[in-house]
């Protein structure tokens, strides 16, 4: 599941 | 990870390592580089990635953060401490007011986040930042009227690696189930369009064959 505020690109 | 994100990083990164090692192999910037979009790069890739020890997503990501960091003060540190460059930088050029695009940047952070804590404040700013980071660099291209083939090189990959990330984000909105990034999306459109502007100049200055002119 996506959460919000994982940030995966640079 | 598609493979315009992909070739978005590996463009991103081009130009990053085009611009330091022309400036490392003519020891000059003296070229119409703006050392306030430099430092303004450092200052978006320190505070993005200060989750670089809490958050792990791939080795891939780890290790480009790292390469991103490193790069952009390596530039920082060129232009600013290596004798022979530090003279060729031309500072009365660089007149951007970049004070006030951190603070109105800092405040639209505070303002505007997808959680209010330290991380994800920085990380917000760091996004904003990035959409303007390069007005001091348009602007001393327009000052100094003339257009060399790195400082082209160097732009062109810069919007070649926002073209792809939208491009990217059109991808990832179609196949996957929760793709909601408002923040680095429209920050990310209003990026691409300062750049699409410098090229609809360069394209006209190209065509007409006369010296690139930036409106006022």
């Amino acid at each position: 599941q996506d959460q919000p505020h994982s940030h995966d690109e640079l | 990870m598609n493979i315009f994100r992909f070739a978005g990083d590996m463009t991103h990164l081009m130009s990053i390592l085009i611009l330091l090692l022309k400036i490392y192999a003519t020891k000059s910037c003296a070229v119409g580089i703006s050392l306030k979009t430099q430092e303004l790069y450092a200052l978006v890739f320190l505070t993005r990635y200060l989750d670089q020890f809490t958050d792990y997503v791939s080795l891939y990501n780890s290790v480009m953060k790292v390469v991103f960091i490193a790069s952009s003060l390596a530039i920082v540190w060129c232009m600013r401490r290596h004798p022979l460059v530090r003279k060729s930088y031309d500072k009365d050029l660089d007149t951007f007011r970049h004070q006030y695009v951190l603070l109105a940047c800092f405040v639209l952070a505070l303002l505007l986040h997808e959680i209010f804590t330290f991380q994800e404040v920085f990380w917000a700013f760091s996004i904003y930042l990035e959409a303007v980071a390069i007005l001091p660099q348009l602007v001393l291209l327009q000052r100094s009227g003339n257009v060399d083939n790195l400082t082209g090189q160097y732009v062109l990959f810069l919007g070649a690696y926002r073209g792809l990330y939208i491009i990217n984000w059109i991808y990832r909105y179609f196949t996957e189930d929760h793709f909601t990034r408002w923040i680095a999306c429209v920050s990310g459109l209003v990026q691409t369009a300062l750049y699409a502007d410098f090229f609809y100049y360069y394209y006209l200055s190209w065509k007409t064959n006369t010296k690139l002119k930036l409106p006022a």
